[in-house]
């Protein structure tokens, strides 16, 4: 573990209870994608089916729960609680086509052609797009909440973390993962002109709304 | 140079 592991965790973690806070708390889920979520829920579903079968340590095992909790109690109050303040026509992205070619990728390009490692391999791949929803809704409906802009952020910060992370652990370790760090990579990308407006925007006080 | 099982990550 190190200082950038830690505080991308730590970043990703306060993403998602941002989110499941704001949600709850204005009990509203205006302006938020539900099929991001959905992507999500899916990614950490596949990607922690190891907490079955092998242990790492209290940390990982507990922040793989709280993540799949919090990720399955957010799609509960889109779907299910506050459904009626979903707003469906604009959370219209396309998520088949980012599933199919995800799946089809993840059995082509893989380290180990086993179910586990192609649903974790899967995991990673469509945890790079899944966002894609949810920056795309916003593209139409030309604004989001500054709340909702706290937590892409965080959500954008903690895979770019990861990079430094593995940059750490490439040289201190020896250590590196082809798959996780290109994946990561576009993840960090996709996020970029989201970042741009982010700092140039809502750190100045203004609302994030984009030229329509 | 270990390539792979990015495991004990979250």
């Amino acid at each position: 573990m190190n200082i950038f592991r830690l505080f991308g965790d730590l970043s990703h973690l306060a993403a998602i209870i941002i989110l499941l806070l704001k949600i709850w708390k204005s009990r509203s889920c205006a302006g938020i994608s539900g099929k991001s979520q959905i992507l999500f829920a899916i990614v950490f579903t596949t990607r922690y089916l190891d907490l079955l079968t092998s242990f790492i340590s209290l940390y990982n095992t507990s922040m793989k729960m709280i993540y799949i909790g919090c990720s399955y109690a957010t799609v509960y109050l889109i779907y299910a609680k506050f459904r009626a303040t979903y707003d469906g026509n604009h959370d219209s992205f396309r998520v088949e086509f980012l599933i199919v070619p995800v799946g089809g990728l993840a059995v082509l390009i893989n380290h180990d052609f086993s179910l586990l490692e192609i649903l974790w391999t899967f995991s990673i791949y469509l945890e790079s797009v899944a966002i894609l929803p949810q920056l795309f809704m916003i593209s139409k409906t030309g604004e989001a909440e500054t709340i909702t802009t706290h937590y892409l952020f965080c959500q954008g910060l903690y895979r770019a973390l990861y990079l430094i992370n593995w940059i750490w652990r490439f040289y201190f370790e020896g250590f590196f993962d082809m798959i996780a760090i290109v994946a990561g990579v576009v993840q960090t990308i996709l996020y970029c002109d989201f970042f741009y407006l982010y700092v140039t925007k809502v750190l100045k006080g203004k609302k994030l709304s984009l030229p329509a | 140079l270990v390539d792979g099982g990015a495991k004990d990550e979250l």
